[in-house]
């Protein structure tokens, strides 16, 4: 139980220089013509994936949705063995992107891409 | 972000935990058969798109949660060839061929529907018009509308496009192999007005020509067909077992 951990520990809810570098989303706008694909993409114009980055912190708490495994992990790295690698910040959840685009053929398409854009972080 | 350098932008491209990038990275085309994006895609066509796209995703490109397509994705097809039919009298008519152009396994054919404008407009002329299916039989039911709409018809062409049904007839075609994968149609006008019995006016060819009807296929991209196709390409035996490789773009 995290949550109820980070409770006990008072000193943990002060943001440290640490903590500024913790797990997190992070905004990265980019257009289809930095991409070099504005030649074939028709909309939209920009797109932000996002990226997840930082630190995962040694209590892991209930918001990143770390499954067991992942707290087990954190644990053997602080007490057992520190070969063993903290867990990762990576996505948790996606958002779909719709794009239209021209095909080769002069076809006009529409389609939705699964998992394009990040919505939230995980450690794990 | 917008500044910065393109070499940095294409590592983004290949941040692991972007796979889907790399995924459109793989469907970039690379060459371009014929022309210019901009003539590929223009006119009507592309307004229909366009205004298809906003009715489903916002300014981000985020799909709206009360859009209802149906599919996941929608292809406007135009014909890539057409035979202007011999008519006498009012009658204007044109034979349209379409590549389907499904992918089956990977594409799953939902609907179909044939856009086209009721009305066209001539310098001196109106026309009215339909589609028909081939093996459709008989003549096309026109019901050009009354004398006294005329103005208001001219006046609001742009929304006299219209969208019809064809999917039962489009279903045994995208399941067939490539080269059956065809659909024809004829694009029918009839002159508004009473038939003096005069040759089709001069322009009737160009003005159709730019309001060539089009189809929309809706389809739902199966993933499981994409993540197959893309594990073949990607997963190569060797020797030593099976080895990861990346396709050359």
């Amino acid at each position: 139980q995290a949550g109820n951990l980070i409770l006990d520990l008072p000193s943990y809810s002060q943001k440290t220089s640490a903590e500024k570098d913790e797990c997190a989303l992070h905004s990265f706008r980019v257009s289809f013509n930095q991409l070099g694909w504005d030649h074939w993409i028709i909309a939209p114009h920009r797109y932000n994936p996002k990226y997840c980055k930082g630190t995962c912190p040694r209590i892991l708490r209930y918001g990143y949705n770390s499954p067991n495994h992942a707290i087990v992990q954190n644990f053997i790295n602080q007490l057992v063995d520190q070969s063993v690698p903290r867990p990762s910040c990576v996505p948790y959840k996606y958002s779909p992107i719709s794009v239209l685009m021209i095909e080769p053929s002069g076809s006009i398409l529409y389609k939705e891409y699964e998992d394009m854009i990040a919505e939230s972080c995980t450690c794990r | 972000e917008e500044g910065k350098e393109p070499a940095a932008l294409s590592a983004l491209a290949r941040v692991p935990s972007l796979p889907l990038i790399q995924m459109l990275l793989e469907q970039v085309p690379s060459v371009w058969p014929c022309c210019h994006r901009k003539q590929l895609a223009s006119g009507q066509p592309l307004r229909y798109m366009l205004n298809l796209y906003q009715n489903v995703a916002d300014r981000a490109g985020r799909p709206r949660q009360n859009r209802k397509l149906g599919a996941n994705a929608v292809r406007l097809v135009r014909p890539f060839a057409k035979t202007r039919q011999p008519g006498a009298g009012p009658w204007y008519m044109q034979t349209l061929d379409y590549h389907l152009n499904i992918q089956p396994g990977m594409e799953h054919l939902v609907r179909a529907t044939v856009v086209y404008s009721k009305t066209l407009l001539l310098a001196h002329a109106q026309l009215f018009c339909v589609v028909q299916l081939a093996g459709e039989a008989g003549v096309p039911k026109l019901s050009p509308p009354r004398r006294g709409k005329r103005n208001a018809l001219v006046s609001s062409r742009m929304d006299s496009w219209e969208e019809r049904d064809i999917t039962s007839h489009s279903l045994p075609w995208a399941w067939d192999s490539k080269k059956s994968q065809l659909l024809r149609l004829s694009h029918v006008c009839i002159r508004l007005g009473p038939d003096d019995g005069s040759e089709p006016e001069v322009g009737w060819e160009k003005t159709a020509s730019l309001n060539d009807p089009f189809l929309l296929l809706y389809l739902n991209d199966t993933r499981k067909g994409l993540r197959a196709k893309m594990g073949k390409a990607s997963l190569k035996e060797t020797p030593d077992g099976p080895v990861l490789s990346r396709k050359a773009r």
